[in-house]
Order: structure tokens, then C-alpha cells, then sequence
């Protein structure tokens, strides 16, 4: 899983 | 964006803002314990760092400033403004005992060596249990004013919303992530003790205070 993917959520 | 998503920030948001208000309302933060929020102010500026870096949306980059403007402003009002109110007698836990495995922890297990990567990490890590210095000084002062009852119950539901929001976007996007998960569990168990008084007394028009 790519990690940028966590960063939409707050 | 889904329900769970949209409702674990609008209760996390609603946390935040009781919390300020509480605060100003009653001109004092007794109750409170400085050190939890500073460790929230700490995991908002490593997180939000990106808000330099990468623009995801609207909606998250006034979440961002918001979160970080109010936890800021919080720090104010509890270390300089109304600083003679604060209980810092009773906020003794040792917060490097939190922040040391934390970072340790965020070299070890994480996704990508970069900077802002291992300062995202760190921050999951760090928010899981940042609570638990709040959740210390109600136990040792035995009692929690009501409104600092909402002010955790809407902050430990946050997380707990984002656990389903997790489960929903496993099965909508395939979407997976562990470090989170994990964290979000660990940060959610911390709060149970809290959500059974709270269900138990303060819905039910009670003062929170330990048997």
C-alpha cells in the first residue's frame, strides 16, 4: 500500500 | 469521502471546539490536562506539515489549519492566559515515556524513508497515545467536569469512526493501511474505560466520577 494514499484522511 | 470518514472529523472537530469553548466559557482550564494537549499540538504539526507539500482538497487543508490553529490556541489559553487555573499538580505523567517509543517506533515501523514520511508516522504513533495523560489526571483526580466528558467522548469516538470508515474503504477501494489501523485500534481501547462511564453516568445526567 502506498502510504500517500493515508494522507487524504486527516 | 464516506459517511464514517465525514462523521469521525466532524466529531473530531466538535472535540476540538468544546473543548475551547469549555475553556473560555468558564474563564479556567481545570480539568484539563496541558500535557495531553500539547502532545496533540505536536502530532498536528508533524502531520500537517504537508499542507506545504501536497493539496489533497479543500475541505482537508481548512481541517488542517483549523486543527492546528485551535490546538495552537488551546496552548495559549491553557499556558499563558488562564495559565493560574491550570491543575499541573495533577498532570503528572511523563510524557517522554510517550513521545521516546513513539519516535523510536516510527523508525522502525513505516512505510517509506523520507523525512515527512517518518514525521506522518511518528504522528499516527504519537496520537494513539496522547490521551493517555488526560485519561491519568481523571483518575487521579477521581472526576471530570461534564463538559470535558463530551470533549472525550467526541474525541474517542473520532477514532473509532475512522476504524469503520477503515473497514468501508477495505471493501469499497481495497484500501489498506496498518500503521493506521493499528493505531486507531490501540487509540480507540484506550478510550473504553472512559465510554462505559460516560454511558453509564453522564448520559444519564451524573457527574463523571470514579467509584
Amino acid at each position: 500500500v502506498k502510504s500517500d494514499e493515508a494522507h487524504d484522511e486527516l | 469521502m464516506n459517511i464514517f470518514r465525514l462523521c469521525g472529523d466532524l466529531s473530531h472537530l466538535l472535540a476540538i471546539l468544546l473543548l475551547l469553548f469549555k475553556i473560555w466559557k468558564t474563564r479556567s482550564c481545570a480539568g484539563i490536562s496541558g500535557k495531553t494537549q500539547l502532545l496533540f499540538t505536536i502530532v498536528y504539526t508533524a502531520r500537517y506539515l504537508d499542507l506545504f507539500t501536497s493539496f489533497v482538497s479543500v475541505y482537508n487543508s481548512v481541517m488542517k489549519i483549523v486543527f492546528l490553529t485551535a490546538s495552537y490556541g488551546t496552548l495559549y489559553l491553557m499556558f499563558y492566559k488562564f495559565k493560574p487555573t491550570y491543575d499541573h499538580n495533577h498532570d503528572s505523567f511523563r510524557i517522554l515515556y510517550l513521545i521516546v517509543p513513539a519516535l523510536v517506533l516510527s523508525f522502525i515501523i513505516v512505510h517509506v524513508y523520507t523525512v515527512m514520511e517518518i514525521l506522518w508516522t511518528f504522528s499516527i504513533y504519537l496520537e494513539a497515545v496522547a490521551i493517555m495523560p488526560q485519561l491519568f489526571m481523571v483518575s487521579r483526580t477521581g472526576e471530570a467536569e461534564t463538559i470535558t466528558s463530551h470533549y472525550l467522548f467526541a474525541l474517542g469516538s473520532y477514532r473509532a469512526l475512522y476504524i469503520l470508515n477503515w473497514i468501508y474503504r477495505y471493501y469499497t477501494e481495497d484500501f489498506l493501511d496498518w500503521i493506521t489501523i493499528m493505531a486507531g485500534i490501540v487509540q480507540t481501547i484506550l478510550y473504553c474505560d472512559f465510554f462505559y462511564l460516560y454511558i453509564t453516568k453522564v448520559l444519564k445526567g451524573k457527574r463523571l466520577s470514579l467509584p
